[in-house]
């Protein structure tokens, strides 16, 4: 999958991953 | 309430008790995230219900290149909002439960 992991400089780390299809159009 | 385009759910069960919690954030619209992460879409991150500011951690997003500096704002109301829901449910149970 295309996960990604990001850490932030105040230590934070932030996990990227893509949206899940049945998500995008949700109202 | 306001559209805003960014969602901020759970990303784990809340028990109720940890104070440090998974939440995961997405845009409907990729055109909001920048450069890579525009294939991209949703960002898991933990955020701590007491001590922590969502603005502050808007801030550190933008810091890390997902969003424009323009939509802090929005990233941080959004935060806020199901914060506020979080702690508006703990609370909730913890009155059903006295």
């Amino acid at each position: 999958s295309a996960t990604a992991q990001v850490v932030h400089s105040a230590g934070r780390r932030f996990i990227v991953s893509p949206v899940p299809e049945d998500r995008l159009k949700e109202q | 309430a306001e559209d805003t385009g960014v969602r901020v759910e759970l990303a784990e069960d809340d028990d109720g008790k940890k104070t440090s919690i998974a939440l995961k954030l997405w845009v409907e619209d990729h055109k909001k995230l920048k450069g890579k992460y525009k294939e991209s879409g949703a960002i898991e991150f933990t955020f701590d219900l007491e001590k922590e500011v969502p603005e502050v951690v808007a801030q550190e997003m933008v810091e890390s290149g997902f969003f424009h500096e323009s939509d802090a704002k929005t990233v941080g109301k959004s935060i806020k909002d199901r914060v506020a829901l979080i702690k508006w449910r703990r609370g909730r149970m913890a009155s059903v439960a006295v």
